[in-house]
């Protein structure tokens, strides 16, 4: 029989807290040799880095869902890093198969990187407890719960300072690397991506003016792609 | 994969999209 929607969501949490109750919040050992193996090894900066963006994230979400949510925010957070190194490790397993190689030194010291990697974990964490979401109108925060709409995609952005450009360059490799997302997280995701290749990633500031000004000026413009295409 | 789209070609991945080349 179909599930209401208060049963649904708390089938989803379960799974995704099952899912990642074997996931460490501290890197597994295969994550640490990873980093080790980088010609710098970014560990001490993805710490830090952790901490910083945790505090940040549970303060905005007390901001945004009330002041006593703030304990939400850390657990939401906290699920958000279980389920960061666990999509870092298989990403890199797979980069490491696809590429025959061990160091990913600029790749894990690119603090855009984790940025976008942790802010699409927490989209899925925050999807899942249905704090983000596209319907009752989310992104136009218009009617639903205002609870609900204050922390819609794409708020994650905001609060990481994160250009939107930069954070959909992870989201297809996050689903390939995590297979386990439900039917609805994923169309979740696919409708950030769809947002941000239709509106988001064209606003003033986005770094995709200047890669579009250096692609031009490089001469690689002059490969166009037949319309049918 | 749940009508997805995956985009990326075989020789395409995370470090071609960040420039780790």
């Amino acid at each position: 029989p179909p599930q209401t929607p208060i049963r649904a969501a708390m089938t989803s949490i379960q799974l995704l807290r099952g899912d990642l109750t074997s996931s460490g919040d501290q890197p597994s050992t295969v994550l640490a040799t990873y980093f080790k193996n980088c010609t710098v090894d970014p560990t001490q900066d993805v710490l830090k880095r952790l901490e910083t963006l945790g505090q940040v994230f549970s303060q905005r979400f007390g901001q945004a869902v009330g002041p006593r949510c703030v304990v939400y925010g850390r657990q939401r957070f906290a699920l958000g890093v279980r389920l960061y190194y666990k999509v870092m490790e298989a990403m890199l397993k797979s980069e490491e198969k696809r590429l025959s190689v061990q160091n990913f030194s600029k790749l894990l010291n690119d603090s855009t990187f984790h940025k976008s990697l942790l802010a699409c974990a927490l989209e899925v964490v925050m999807s899942t407890y249905g704090e983000s979401s596209f319907k009752n109108g989310g992104y136009n925060h218009g009617g639903g719960d205002p609870a609900e709409t204050n922390v819609c995609f794409p708020w994650i952005l905001d609060v990481f300072s994160l250009a939107a450009f930069d954070f959909y360059k992870v989201i297809e490799s996050f689903i390939k690397a995590e297979p386990t997302l439900s039917k609805d997280i994923v169309k979740h995701l696919e409708t950030c991506e769809n947002l941000i290749m239709e509106r988001i990633a064209w606003r003033t500031g986005s770094p995709l003016f200047e890669l579009l000004k250096q692609e031009h000026e490089s001469g690689a413009a002059e490969q166009v792609e037949p319309p049918a295409s | 994969s749940h009508d997805y789209h995956f985009g990326l070609e075989d020789h395409e991945g995370i470090s071609e999209l960040f420039d780790c080349d």
